[in-house]
């Protein structure tokens, strides 16, 4: 458990926590979705985590991925509860440690007022207060695969004790969490259950649960892992004219020759275009293959230029210089 | 660019998210300074470009000449460090990854 303020920061104080070089620029556009001036606790959270594990050599819970997962609303058989939605974890994420937290508000007035009401009062208020109210409230893990209409799956329970005022509690849920995702139910709905009829007042969204999973990404030390997670688009928008492409080129990148001399040849020069096969570009041909599989649009490969082997040799000029003649001169040539 | 050294050295970069186009869903850092290397890796390779033995007889084979078409040792990242990345996943969740080899440290003949 911890206090609430141990975890709000005021914006500003996050923004000076940056540094010069960051305010250089004005914020864009994800810093913008982490909610009203970022004081959600799962931005406040995670941006505590990263400055943390920003030093050299920090790992976060001895891995390097930690995922925050927020909750989403829903009302089961009069029942509030809380949908966890953790399909986006990476098959080649092994979790170590996952975390629930969970704002615990202090008890509604009648109980407030009961520990204020001194014994033998005879203020009329306190006597009218109903007993037994709950201490403590629990929690009821489920998990389920999406598109299922069913409850799910019971994955565990859990108390939590009723604070005098508004706490955050952190419960661990990494065998719930482990569970659930070896039996590939990756939606996790937690019920919250405090014995009262009513169902809870909606929370402010600063106080909605969340769910932090702590992993180790083994896929990341991999060539090229950081474009599989954070390149999502192709850098060369579409619809930019490849330079040196024709408007009606195929897709095979070769270029298409043919000999235009139709008679015999008596000379060392070639009739026409370079007869040799057409050879693919180096860099092109390394492209074609070395691609790295990826669910986003990687780099449009660019045309190498031609390799040009031999020095010295002069550019075939793409019009024979030598005159053609028919069969029968040429056979009278020959004679003579 | 005329006051860097003409030998295998780091050079700095600075790598600005923006410029790149990821700044729409990495919330920190906005930059970081990734450096780059660059210079000659030529014999006699002096101390400080650490090359390994390879290179070093890789440069001395250019050097003499006996095998036409060999390169001089390149100048890459020798010791790199990483970098913590603030993002936001495809369904807009915060996540915070460490990656490797983000930056470097030193540069060496290789």
């Amino acid at each position: 458990s911890h206090n609430a303020p141990a975890w709000s920061a005021p914006p500003a104080a996050a923004d000076d926590l940056r540094g010069d070089r960051d305010s250089q620029r004005p914020p864009g556009e994800a810093a913008s979705t982490l909610g009203p001036g970022a004081q959600d606790m799962v931005a406040v959270h995670m941006h505590r985590l990263y400055e943390k594990y920003s030093r050299r050599g920090a790992r976060p819970g001895g891995g390097n991925t930690v995922r925050s997962f927020r909750a989403r609303l829903d009302v089961v058989d009069q029942k509030t509860v809380y949908f966890f939605n953790l399909t986006s974890m990476q098959d080649s994420e092994m979790i170590l440690t996952a975390t629930f937290h969970f704002y615990s508000e202090p008890p509604r007035w009648p109980r407030a007022r009961e520990l204020l009401c001194k014994p033998r009062t005879k203020n009329a208020s306190c006597r009218l207060l109903p007993p037994g109210l709950p201490a403590h409230q629990h929690l009821l893990f489920r998990s389920l695969s999406q598109n299922t209409a069913t409850q799910g799956l019971l994955r565990g329970a859990m108390t939590l004790a009723s604070p005098l005022r508004g706490l955050w509690q952190t419960k661990d849920i990494s065998p719930i969490v482990k569970g659930a995702r070896r039996d590939g139910e990756l939606l996790l709905s937690v019920q919250l259950d405090s014995g009262e009829k009513d169902l809870e007042a909606p929370r402010p969204s600063s106080h909605a649960p969340y769910v932090l999973v702590y992993a180790n990404d083994l896929a990341i030390s991999e060539p090229n892992s950081v474009a599989v997670t954070l390149q999502r688009y192709d850098p060369f928008p579409a619809g930019d004219p490849e330079p040196r492409a024709a408007p009606n080129s195929s897709v095979d990148p070769r270029v298409r020759r043919a000999a235009q001399a139709s008679g015999p040849l008596q000379d060392n020069e070639l009739p026409g275009l370079d007869e040799r096969p057409a050879r693919l570009p180096h860099t092109q041909h390394y492209h074609k293959h070395e691609l790295w599989p990826s669910p986003f649009r990687a780099l449009k490969p660019r045309p190498g230029r031609r390799d040009r082997r031999k020095k010295g040799q002069d550019l075939f000029m793409a019009s024979s210089q030598v005159l053609d003649f028919d069969e029968k001169t040429m056979q009278k040539a020959r004679r003579k | 660019q005329w006051d860097e050294p003409r030998v295998c050295s780091r050079r700095y970069l600075k790598v600005d998210f923006a410029d790149i186009g990821w700044n729409e869903w990495i919330i920190s850092p906005k930059s970081f300074d990734a450096y780059y290397c660059a210079g000659a890796c030529e014999f006699p390779m002096p101390k400080i470009v650490r090359p390994s033995n390879h290179a070093t007889i890789q440069s001395i084979v250019r050097a003499v000449g006996i095998v036409p078409g060999i390169p001089e040792p390149c100048c890459v990242p020798d010791k790199m460090n990483s970098l913590g990345v603030l993002f936001l996943d495809e369904n807009r969740n915060v996540v915070l990854k460490v990656y490797p080899n983000m930056s470097v440290e030193t540069c060496a003949c290789r």
